[in-house]
């Protein structure tokens, strides 16, 4: 899944 | 009525004013724009009712399989007040000749398809949004863990949708199944996209950011 880091990164984001 | 709240205002496209009309500009900002509804994108389907319940890694397998449907299908809603025209932003609207000019003609003519179906049908905002969340929960990612909780997903749209066109359309009892079946033709165009878009990426003439990068390589 380290490939898809931004995808990742914005789905834990909590807005 | 969380679908219709949760549903993402319009976006602008902003292409460059200095920038002289090229191809490369109108992909440019195609591109650009992609990337920036993928955001809005990705934080509206944490509202739909069940997917934020899903595990990290299934809600990205969906994202990853659907997102170019979501992309086009939102294209497809905004131009059905339209004739022969794309509206791919508020202020960006693609004719034939532009799409001439992109190197889009065949693409936008399939999208054009998909808009001339959901026209004939009278597609309501409130079936755009829970089609739009079912393209999501049903675009039959490889990488699914948990495919019991994703059917389940899919069950509570589809039963929203049975149940939105019991109330509103008891004249056409079969009218979900309808808009249900608009969905290959839906699949079919995002794969031509992607395809696209894929080429595109390796001519390497067209600026892409991250995102939208990263959801193309998860497609190659």
């Amino acid at each position: 899944k380290e490939k898809h880091k931004i995808l990742h990164q914005l789905l834990q984001n909590s807005t | 009525s969380l679908l219709l709240v949760a549903e993402p205002e319009g976006i602008f496209a902003m292409p460059d004013p200095t920038v002289p009309e090229s191809d490369i500009k109108a992909l440019t900002t195609l591109c650009d724009l992609a990337d920036r509804e993928l955001v809005v994108n990705i934080s509206w389907a944490k509202h739909i009712p069940g997917f934020p319940s899903l595990s990290l890694a299934d809600q990205m397998s969906l994202l990853q399989s659907g997102w170019m449907e979501i992309l086009i299908l939102r294209v497809v809603f905004r131009s059905l007040a339209l004739e022969d025209k794309l509206v791919y932003a508020e202020d960006y609207i693609m004719d034939e000749e532009q799409s001439k000019l992109a190197g889009l003609l065949d693409l936008n003519n399939a999208i054009l398809q998909l808009v001339k179906k959901y026209k004939t049908m009278g597609l309501e905002k409130e079936e755009f949004v829970v089609l739009k969340a079912i393209a999501l929960a049903n675009s039959d990612s490889m990488q699914i863990e948990d495919s019991e909780a994703v059917q389940r997903l899919q069950d509570v749209l589809h039963g929203a949708l049975q149940d939105y066109e019991a109330t509103r359309h008891p004249e056409d009892p079969r009218r979900a199944g309808k808009l249900i079946m608009t969905l290959p033709l839906l699949r079919q165009t995002a794969a031509r996209a992607v395809q696209h878009f894929c080429s595109i990426k390796q001519d390497g003439r067209v600026p892409m950011h991250k995102l939208f990068l990263e959801l193309l390589e998860a497609k190659a």
